[in-house]
């Protein structure tokens, strides 16, 4: 319904690169994924987060936002797409 | 219509036939005007070595009409991460749309099945990214496979067109167009086509989908087999160009290839229209592989053609182009674009001018267009950034509003093109305004930057409001987008001085006729027309009939030394004799000279604003004050049949298509309906039968009627609840004020709570089987499974202090210390 956000268990941040995106997801237990052919954008998944919830995630990704590398970091939230 | 051979050979694939938009040539067609894609075949161009890829809900890789140009470098599961893009199959086929558009692409030629796609040689991938979950990232990820290998992305979906939905793409999608025009292709940048809206019927307006308004797609609109505009098309300045789709429903559809290895002859919608641009693409980067991602929009532009798409909403820009809303610069034309990439040249480099942000916060008043201007040099002082001609423009925009449907905002540029940003939108009620939406339009597209540019914003009054609320501009920013250098050679721009010639100045909107007079340098000059010693008599044949006695220098009018009646132009440009004075001049009997009337008279008595006795196109004549205005002033309305202001009801001070359709009424007077009753004091209405003022119920300040239920605003200390003003909010329910009310409105407390205080958060009494917690109301049910570690882990993270976890073992945890 509008106004309804679902939000997803994956993460997304922006960092200086391949090897400290690994190091964090590493100390942190997340996975890392590339997102498309985008640089320094990485995509965290964490098995112990909410699969999907209609409420924006308060669990293990706090050690990510904590971390002085993470410029910027934000949950998955699934929008509204129609086909024409 | 262009060389049709008739010596092409047919195809053997059973829809062939129906596919009536390839065969427009023929005379039983209803379809008038060709997108000659059999004229850009017959050049040799089918699309070979130019990678399509559809976004969508994947594609039947395996279908006979698709599978000999199956690519699977150009498809992806985004849904289901891995390669195989087959869709997922259930009983209403729900997942049929990328499979339909991709064979409007590339479905084979001559293999007897189905139909011939318009690039029935180009590779086509699918990339399966709406059947599931749609995030950020899926779109940036979808946004952004494989780039070095897909020439073209095609994507026919977006934010719901549901006319009230404001919605475009996240940080990541933004970025992958980004990365995608700045490194795809090798660095030619990768050509996003895109769906532009499919919700006419809900009043939408495709600049609030940030996906179709974004300079980096290309935006496709729909028109019907006769050049209407089908009932789902949405209208916006952001709309590049125009396919053939379908209509009512007696109108055909598209024939295509759909799943279950079938074929289908019901596609419709602008999912139609994007994949058939995307085809023709196809074949201008065979033509020419080394086309940059804003050389396709310049030919797009170049090549379209307004020709039989009707609309009343054609006008001509300042760089004598003509677009409109609904169809941007025309239908696609394959053979001109083919013909045309051919030969191009690279356009000079992109430069972005970005205005200085008007921060200054204006009021708009409901029922009175407000224009804010700014001036610009077009960032001349930094020859990096500096446009001289334009390509995108965008409007950044920040308005408060209680009610966002009821907004209009359009655009002015110095060269006096008129873009409507947005449209209103009747079921859009949401409060929440834009926050640096960015609105886009391509109608000045070559024109000049530099100039006083206008923001027109309209509040149309279209529900009861609270009359003291009013919508609020917060900020605007203008960015600028184009070159420095004029972009096209000279022998591309033969072609498009040709067409700017044909237009004559009849069809120009007034403000581009005076820009064109000027480019055409028709103007008058103050100069006698006189004799040129020493040439006179040096013809032999006769002078044109409307020379004086002086003779000629030829035998054309512009060839005079004298005139008989009138003389039009200037010495500089070059004049020439006429019997009558055009449109737009009046006779100077004195001078005898062709005069220019005020700008917006199509006929006038002098020079002066007031003397105007007929206007052009696009203005209304207030007869009152012979004068030509392109709105009527307030207290008159516009007489479209005559073009005329007239004046409204005495009680009105606005009104629209008859004198007694109010819109606003004067002081003293309220609206109801479109007539305008006179106004009660505080807590009383007007009743109609009695025609005299009532009081409204107590619980009321003011009303529509006597009744506890017809409350328009509660009456001090009372609270809308369930539609009616009550004292206090019953239990479960708290008082909560509202941005766009001034009174305040009962809300729901949160689940399981039985009272609250302040918010809903805040819960001071919980239902039965609930203990509260912190504010918040926790199942008196333990869990088994909260062991020391997990209670550690519970304490560590706090998550008893947030209201996500409270339900989560914490009464468990609390119990066990």
């Amino acid at each position: 319904s509008p106004g309804l956000f679902v939000f997803r268990r994956r993460w997304k941040k922006f960092l200086f690169g391949q090897a400290i995106a690994h190091s964090i997801s590493d100390l942190s237990r997340h996975v890392t994924l590339q997102i498309g052919s985008l640089e320094d954008y990485y995509h965290f998944h964490h098995s112990k987060t909410i699969k999907r919830s209609t409420f924006s995630s308060r669990g293990p990704h706090s050690f990510l936002r904590m971390d002085p590398k993470v410029k910027w970091l934000q949950q998955q939230e699934v929008k509204r797409r129609v086909k024409r | 219509h262009v060389r049709s051979n008739q010596q092409f050979p047919s195809f053997n694939d059973p829809l062939w036939s129906n596919m009536w938009y390839m065969h427009c040539g023929e005379r039983v067609r209803h379809c008038r005007s060709e997108m000659n894609i059999l004229s850009a075949w017959q050049r040799g161009y089918t699309g070979k070595n130019v990678v399509v890829t559809i976004l969508d809900d994947g594609i039947e890789k395996n279908h006979p009409d698709l599978i000999q140009n199956y690519d699977g470098r150009a498809s992806y599961d985004v849904n289901g991460d891995d390669d195989d893009p087959t869709p997922r199959y259930d009983a209403s086929n729900e997942n049929k749309h990328g499979t339909r558009c991709a064979g409007e692409v590339a479905a084979s030629a001559n293999n007897s099945y189905c139909i011939v796609g318009i690039a029935y040689n180009a590779n086509i991938g699918g990339i399966r990214m709406l059947d599931g979950d749609v995030t950020d990232v899926v779109e940036a990820k979808s946004l952004g496979i494989r780039p070095e290998h897909i020439d073209i992305y095609s994507a026919s979906w977006g934010p719901d067109d549901d006319g009230k939905t404001v919605d475009g793409p996240g940080v990541l999608a933004k970025q992958a167009f980004e990365t995608g025009i700045k490194k795809g292709r090798e660095g030619k940048g990768s050509i996003f086509v895109w769906a532009s809206g499919n919700g006419g019927k809900e009043g939408d307006y495709c600049s609030c989908d940030g996906y179709t308004n974004s300079i980096y797609t290309i935006s496709i609109s729909s028109a019907t087999e006769t050049g209407k505009k089908p009932w789902y098309l949405e209208e916006c300045a952001s709309t590049l160009a125009t396919t053939y789709s379908s209509g009512a429903f007696y109108d055909r559809k598209i024939v295509t290839t759909d799943l279950r290895h079938r074929c289908t002859d019901g596609h419709t919608g602008t999912s139609v229209s994007a994949p058939m641009a995307t085809g023709i693409l196809a074949l201008a980067l065979e033509a020419n592989p080394s086309l940059t991602w804003r050389d396709v929009q310049h030919l797009i532009i170049k090549t379209s053609r307004p020709a039989h798409m009707q609309t009343t909403d054609w006008r001509t820009n300042g760089a004598g182009r003509r677009v409109s809303h609904l169809f941007g610069f025309g239908l696609k034309d394959a053979d001109a674009l083919v013909v045309e990439a051919k030969k191009w040249k690279t356009v000079p480099s992109q430069h972005v001018c970005i205005g200085s942000s008007d921060k200054r916060h204006t009021s708009i008043p409901a029922d009175q267009p407000v224009q804010m201007a700014t001036k610009t040099n077009a960032c001349a002082d930094h020859a990096d950034q500096h446009v001289v001609y334009l390509e995108h423009v965008v409007v950044r925009v920040s308005i408060l509003h209680p009610y966002r449907g009821d907004l209009k905002i359009n655009l002015i540029s110095p060269s006096g093109t008129n873009s409507q940003l947005l449209g209103k939108r009747l079921h859009d009620n949401s409060n929440e305004g834009f926050k640096n939406w960015e609105f886009m339009t391509v109608h000045c597209w070559g024109e000049t930057a530099e100039g006083e540019w206008t923001l027109e914003i309209f509040d149309s009054l279209t529900r009861i409001r609270n009359p003291h609320l009013q919508a609020k501009l917060k900020e605007w920013t203008l960015i600028l987008y184009g070159t420095a250098e004029y972009p096209y050679n000279m022998v591309n721009s033969h072609h498009s001085r040709s067409r700017m010639l044909e237009i004559t100045a009849s069809e120009l909107e007034p403000s581009k006729a005076a820009f064109y007079h000027n480019q055409m340098e028709i103007v008058e000059d103050e100069d006698e027309y006189t004799a040129v010693p020493g040439r006179h008599g040096s013809l032999t044949g006769p002078c044109h009939t409307e020379c004086g006695d002086q003779g000629c220098d030829g035998p054309d009018a512009n060839q005079c030394l004298n005139c008989v009646h009138f003389s039009l132009g200037s010495a500089k440009t070059g004049r020439k004799c006429v019997s009558s004075c055009p449109s737009g001049f009046f006779e100077d009997n004195t001078a005898r000279k062709c005069r220019k009337c005020y700008k917006g008279c199509e006929t006038c008595m002098g020079r002066n604003p007031n003397q105007c006795t007929a206007c052009r196109r696009g203005f209304y004549h207030h007869q009152e004050t012979n004068t030509c205005m392109t709105l009527c002033p307030a207290g008159y309305y516009s007489e479209e049949s005559h073009k005329h202001c007239l004046k409204c009801h005495q009680r009105c001070k606005k009104c629209v298509g008859e004198p007694d359709k109010c819109t606003v009424c004067k002081d003293r007077f309220s609206l109801v309906g479109d007539s305008c009753i006179p106004e009660c004091s505080p807590g009383m209405y007007f009743n109609m039968e009695a025609m005299r003022c009532e009081g409204c119920h107590p619980s009321c300040q003011t009303c529509a009627g006597p009744g506890r239920e017809e409350c328009i605003q509660c009456a001090k200390d009372f609270h809308l609840h369930e539609g009616r003003c009550v004292p206090a909010c019953s239990e479960g329910f708290y008082p909560e004020e509202v941005y766009s009310l001034p009174h305040k409105v009962c809300r729901r407390c949160e689940y399981n709570c039985a009272s609250c205080e302040g918010s809903g958060k805040n819960c001071i009494k919980c239902q039965e089987g609930f203990s509260l917690l912190s504010g918040s109301c926790v199942t008196n049910h333990t869990c088994h499974n909260a062991d020391e570690t997990f209670c550690e882990m519970v304490k560590s993270n706090k998550l008893c202090e947030r209201k996500l976890f409270i339900q989560f073992c914490c009464r468990a945890c609390l119990l066990a210390g």
